[in-house]
C-alpha cells in the first residue's frame, strides 16, 4: 500500500509540475512529502512560483493564484486515470480575466481528448464552449433547460450568453 | 467514448423532464444561482452509480426525489437516463449506444437498467470499472473539493490524493 | 457565560430573521439550537427559504444561495456590535447578476450609517462604489494604486471599470 | 468616524509606498489576481492591532514585511499608517483626527504611534476599544468566512458566533 501510494503520488508530481506551468503560463511548482516521514502519514506540501515571485507555500498566494494551482493540482490527480469525460462546477469563480482566458486555453487543449461539462457563471468560459445549455427555474423550485446551440453559429452566440446571466 | 444524452424526472429539482443533448468537446451549462445546473451534474453522478448521499449534497438518498415546492406536490420516483456513444467499443458490450438508467422510489427501492434491460447495480460498476467512471467521481472537480486541496487540514488534502491510488 | 451567549445569540437570530429578507428580497431564515442540548455546545442549525421554495438546512441549497444566507448571518453577526467600518474580501464571488443587484442595494443601504472597502472582481458590484481604486503589480511581487475616483462622475465610471478586471 | 487615509511601505507585497484616500459610503478595491487588495485588508487590521498572523495569512508576523522578488532585495521594516477621522469624538481623545501607526522590523521590535507619539500597543487598543474595531476583526467579512460558517463543521460555525459574544 505504501508502495502503490509512493508510485501514485510520483506520478501526480511529476503531472502537477506541468499542469501548473501550463495554467500559469510559466512559473513553477512541486508536490513534496518531508522525507523523515512515513508516506502514508506525512503532510502533503504544495509550493508554487507564479512567474517573477518568490516561490512560496500555496496557502501565502492570493486567493485567485491558490484557487489555479488547486485546480492544477485537481487536473494532475485527474490525469493519473483520465476519464472520458470531466465536469467542472464553477471552479473558476474567484479568477481574474486574465487568469480566466489561461484557464479556457488549458480546457480547450484537454477537450480535444476529454468531453467536457463546465458549470459557470463567467462570460470568459462561456464563450469557450461549442455548446451552451442555460437552466432556468420560472416556477420556483423547478428546473426547466433553455437549449442554446452554439456549435457552428457565433453570430448567435454573444446575444444567448447575455440572457443566462 | 462520450455522453450523448442526459434525461432527468422527479430528481431534485426537475419535477419537469430534463431532456438534455451533449456533444464533445466543451459545453457549458450556464444559469442563475439556485436553478439546477449543480443538480444537472448531480443527477450524472448518480446516473453512474454514486452511493453516497454527501456527494450528492444529501442527507439520505431519498433526498434526491422532488420533494415538492410550495404550488407543487411532491414527486414518488427519482428516475435518471444517461446515454454514452461507445463506437470505439471502451466499455466491454457488444452495443454502440449505452442507456443506464437508474430509479428509486419513495419506499427504498431501487431500479437498474442497460438499455432497458433490468440489471443490478453491481452491473453497471461493472461496466464501468475500466473507465475511470467507477465508484470514486474523481471526474467531478467542483468549488468545494479546491478548497479541500488548499486547507490547511492535512487530512483533507491527503484525501483527494488517497482517492486516486 | 452561558446567559451571555444566549443573549448574544438571540440578537444575531433576531438580526439575522431580517438581514435574510432584505439580501433576498423575500422569503424567511432562522437560526435554532436543539432546545434539549447545553446552549453552549449544541449544533447551530441555519434554514432558509428562499422566495417559492421549501425551508431547508442551509446544506441543502445552492451554492450562491448559501453564500447569500452566509452574508446575511455574517452581516446580522457584525450588527450586534456594529463598527464604524466594514470590508468585504471578494464575497460576491459566487453570486449570479440577480444577486449581485440585490447585494449592491443592502450594502448601499448599510452604507449610509457605516463605511465600506469592498474588495472585488465583479463588474455590478464595482458600479455601485462611489469611489474606485485600482492596485495593478506591473513589476511581479510590488504592488501599486492606481486611483480612480468616481463619485460624482459617473462617465468616467465605465471606462475605468473595464481597464482594471 | 470613518477612515481617511491609508498608507503602507516594507508590508506585504508593498515595496512602494502605498497611499491610499478612503472616503465615505462605498470604496471599491479592484485589480488582477495576486496585484495586492487582501494585502490592503491585511495592512488595514495589522494597523488596528491584529495579532494573529493567522488572520493576516502569515505563518509568522515576521512574514508581512517584504520578503523580495527575483528583482528585488528583502526589505528590513513593514509600517502601515492608518488615519481616522474623529470629529464626532467617537474616539476617547481630544484629537479630531487620528493617525495609528505600526512598525515591525526584521529583528522583532515594534514600534507604535499615535499622532507621530511613540506609545504601546496596549494604549491603541484601549483607544480603539469601545469602538467594535479592538481585537476581534468582525469589522472583516471574508470568503474564508462564508465557507466557515456554511461547513458542516459545528466547532467552525460555533466559534464565529462566540467572538460576537
Ligand atoms: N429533492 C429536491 N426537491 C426539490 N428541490 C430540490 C431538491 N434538491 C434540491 N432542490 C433545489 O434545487 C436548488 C439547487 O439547485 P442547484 O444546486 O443545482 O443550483 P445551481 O444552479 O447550482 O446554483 P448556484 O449557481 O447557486 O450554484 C435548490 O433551490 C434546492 O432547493
Ligand atoms: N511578505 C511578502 N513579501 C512579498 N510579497 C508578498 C508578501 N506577502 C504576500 N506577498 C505577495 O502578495 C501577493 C498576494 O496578494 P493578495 O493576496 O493581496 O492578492 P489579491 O489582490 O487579493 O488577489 P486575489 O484576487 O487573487 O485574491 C502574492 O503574490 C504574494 O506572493
Ligand atoms: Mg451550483
Ligand atoms: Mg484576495
Amino acid at each position: 500500500a505504501r508502495q502503490r501510494f509512493l508510485n501514485t503520488f510520483g506520478r501526480i508530481r511529476e503531472n502537477f509540475q506541468n499542469t501548473f506551468q501550463e495554467f500559469f503560463e510559466g512559473g513553477e511548482a512541486d508536490l513534496t512529502m518531508p522525507p523523515e516521514e512515513d508516506p502514508l502519514e506525512a503532510p502533503i506540501i504544495i509550493t508554487a512560483r507564479p512567474w517573477g515571485k518568490r516561490l512560496q507555500s500555496i496557502n501565502l498566494l492570493s486567493g485567485g493564484e491558490r484557487a489555479l494551482t488547486a485546480i492544477a493540482l485537481l487536473f494532475a490527480i485527474y490525469l493519473v486515470k483520465p476519464s472520458p469525460f470531466c465536469v467542472l462546477d464553477e471552479v473558476d469563480a474567484p479568477l481574474d480575466d486574465a487568469n480566466i482566458a489561461r484557464f479556457v486555453k488549458v480546457i480547450q487543449k484537454f477537450s480535444k481528448q476529454s468531453q467536457f461539462i463546465v458549470v459557470t457563471h463567467n462570460k470568459g468560459t462561456m464563450e469557450s464552449g461549442e455548446t451552451l445549455h442555460g437552466v432556468t427555474m420560472e416556477e420556483p423550485g423547478v428546473s426547466r433547460l433553455v437549449s442554446v446551440k452554439i456549435s457552428s453559429d457565433s453570430e448567435n452566440q454573444v446575444d444567448s450568453v447575455d440572457a443566462f446571466t | 467514448m462520450y455522453l450523448t444524452r442526459l434525461q432527468a424526472l422527479g430528481f431534485k429539482s426537475f419535477a419537469q423532464k430534463l431532456d438534455m443533448p451533449l456533444q464533445k468537446g466543451i459545453t457549458c451549462v450556464v444559469g442563475p444561482n439556485g436553478c439546477g445546473k449543480s443538480n444537472v451534474v448531480d443527477a450524472l453522478r448518480w446516473a453512474l452509480g454514486e452511493q453516497r448521499p454527501r456527494s450528492l449534497r444529501s442527507g439520505s438518498m431519498g433526498d434526491v426525489i422532488f420533494s415538492g415546492t410550495r404550488s407543487r406536490k411532491p414527486l414518488g420516483m427519482a428516475e435518471v437516463s444517461l446515454t454514452l456513444d461507445n463506437s470505439q467499443k471502451i466499455l466491454p458490450t457488444e452495443f454502440s449506444e449505452v442507456t443506464i438508467t437508474r430509479r428509486l422510489f419513495r419506499s427504498g427501492e431501487s431500479d437498474y437498467l442497460l438499455n432497458k434491460i433490468p440489471c443490478r447495480l453491481k452491473d453497471i460498476q461493472n461496466l464501468l470499472m475500466d473507465t475511470g467512471l467507477g465508484t470514486q467521481s474523481s471526474y467531478v472537480i467542483e468549488q468545494g473539493m479546491v478548497d479541500e486541496i488548499i486547507s490547511d487540514n492535512a487530512e483533507e488534502r491527503r484525501r483527494c490524493f488517497e482517492e486516486a491510488a
